[in-house]
């Protein structure tokens, strides 16, 4: 099944 | 002080427009250089960010770098008093808490209607998002980067973009069935605006939840080209140009376990 990312999986947050 | 005068007051209403549905409360950034907006929605999938430079107003001045906080609905209900054509003016003082939008009917000199909206004080979380190289990049025209969402989401909740060399598919898979939609890459290159440029470097298949993806798509009307550019395993980059600056979209893959 696929699961849904979120942006702080793969960018930082300031 | 802040002022910026749009001859068209559509082109902020449309961008208004494409941002209602996700996003609630936004800072608009004002600087010598232009207006920018950076925002996320509440479950961190998606991030618009917007720049409007300098060149996209008839007048522009801000002597101090300002950030206005804005409810989007609130700011749409002005926006939609105004007609398409109609020249719109922005002003806020620098220590103010009110924003000022002025609308002139460019058909009927004598009518001038003027609205103060309240400014908030949004605290918002930005995202530092590195220079990225795409592996690949789809353009095509908006019109059918819209249609082919609206008609695919009827399928399923996810939608798959799967890039390839030579081709790019978009499939949606669901209860009722399946369904996908193929184009193939013209090879009138960049001149032509309905054209189908496809560079790809290494294929890239990438899977989204339909309902953001529609959310992209709400842009249309603001620009006859979209890119989507992809690299495996980061968030898409959907990106349309505008005269003096552009209007995108960073949405977060689905990742299979």
């Amino acid at each position: 099944g696929a699961m849904q990312g979120r942006l702080e999986d793969f960018f930082k947050i300031k | 002080m802040f002022e910026a005068k749009l001859n068209e007051a559509s082109v902020f209403k449309k961008i208004v427009e494409s941002v209602k549905d996700g996003f609630k409360n936004c800072n608009f950034d004002c600087s010598e250089e232009g207006i920018s907006m950076e925002s996320m929605d509440d479950a961190h999938i998606a991030l618009v960010s917007m720049k409007l430079g300098v060149e996209a107003f008839s007048s522009y001045r801000c002597d101090r770098s300002i950030s206005l906080g804005l409810n989007i609905e609130s700011l749409l209900k002005v926006l939609r008093t105004a007609n398409n054509n109609d020249v719109l003016t922005m002003r806020a003082e620098d220590d103010g808490d009110l924003l000022t939008l002025v609308f002139e009917d460019s058909s009927n000199p004598d009518r001038i209607s003027e609205y103060n909206l309240k400014l908030l004080n949004i605290d918002q979380e930005h995202m530092s998002i590195p220079e990225q190289e795409y592996t690949a990049t789809v353009t095509l025209p908006s019109s059918e980067y819209q249609r082919i969402i609206r008609d695919l989401t009827q399928l399923g909740d996810s939608i798959t973009i799967d890039a390839a060399k030579d081709g790019v598919r978009f499939t949606a898979e669901g209860d009722i069935g399946s369904g996908s939609v193929s184009l193939k890459a013209n090879t009138n290159v960049g001149e032509d605006e309905k054209s189908i440029d496809i560079a790809v470097e290494e294929p890239v298949a990438l899977g989204f939840n339909s309902k953001y993806l529609t959310q992209t798509c709400k842009a249309a009307p603001l620009a006859p080209r979209v890119s989507l550019n992809m690299c495996k395993r980061i968030p898409i980059f959907i990106s349309y140009k505008l005269q003096a600056g552009h209007f995108s979209f960073f949405l977060a893959p689905q990742i299979s376990e």
